[in-house]
């Protein structure tokens, strides 16, 4: 038996959002701990990465592990009659667990619909992401980083990331021109949620494609910032935290012939 | 000229 009760429903609906267009399929996999999923785009060059820890459910049961197999769009559909403040509870029956039942209860408790989504066989690769020192972390606004992937979208298909001491550019080239936007380092006591932190080991530059970090910036609502992790012929990772877990996306560089 | 690398280059199977 699977029951997991999240207060907070809504944040089930941005995360829907913020990985649907990534992944079509993926497992959720349940266990004590929690939910995971991990699944890569259909041209693997992107994998996305999430957990919601069974603290953040009040209250959450898994007897035992089992994996719910979902088509994202579909799930995300039925999400959508979810009001922002809804309580949602997700339960499967691990003996026949070929559905997954949704409820919404609105604050008042007045009305609650409950939902069926069918679920499916999904045979998927899974990736052992090794733990990794960074050579730079990024901390920014969550936003800013959205502007940036957007603004320069218009000039080109990828971008630069330059990090250096104190300073991260962003720098686009492309048949219309070119544009860079660098960020220095910034320390806001009052709104530590609108500074920029520069960790750095040693100076990074690698290039990336813009469409897929425009697609990891639908995590934005999640958290209002963005963790940058870069490491010189490594993927990039674009994380989200949330009280209840994390949303991390992977982006394999583009790398020189 | 740029090449898109593949994310399962960096990351082994399980």
């Amino acid at each position: 038996m699977f029951e997991a009760r999240l207060i907070q429903g809504g944040l089930l609906k941005k995360l829907l959002e913020s990985v649907k267009e990534l992944v079509t399929d993926a497992n959720f996999d349940c266990s004590e701990s929690g939910i995971a999923l991990q699944a890569m785009d259909n041209s693997h060059v992107a994998l996305v990465s999430l957990l919601l820890r069974s603290e953040g459910f009040d209250p959450y049961r898994c007897d035992r592990g089992f994996s719910l197999g979902v088509n994202l769009n579909s799930l995300n559909k039925i999400l959508k009659c979810a009001g922002n403040d809804d309580i949602i509870t997700l339960r499967a029956d691990d003996n026949s667990a070929d559905s997954l039942s949704l409820s919404f209860e609105n604050p008042n408790n007045d009305r609650i619909g409950e939902y069926e989504l069918k679920l499916m066989d999904i045979d998927q690769e899974h990736l052992s992401i090794p733990e990794t020192d960074y050579d730079a972390t990024i901390i920014m606004p969550s936003a800013e980083f959205q502007r940036i992937c957007r603004d320069l979208t218009v000039v080109s298909e990828s971008v630069t990331i330059d990090v250096s001491k104190d300073t991260i550019k962003f720098t686009a080239e492309g048949e219309l021109g070119s544009g860079n936007i660098k960020l220095k380092s910034t320390s806001s006591i009052d709104k530590p949620e609108e500074s920029v932190n520069i960790e750095l080991g040693q100076d990074v530059s690698l290039q990336f494609s813009l469409k897929y970090l425009m697609n990891f910036t639908k995590g934005t609502p999640l958290s209002e910032q963005v963790i940058l992790c870069l490491s010189e012929k490594m993927p990039l990772l674009v994380e989200y935290k949330m009280d209840i877990g994390y949303i991390r996306y992977y982006l394999a560089p583009k790398i020189g012939d | 000229n740029l090449t898109q690398t593949s994310i399962d280059n960096f990351f082994g199977r399980t």
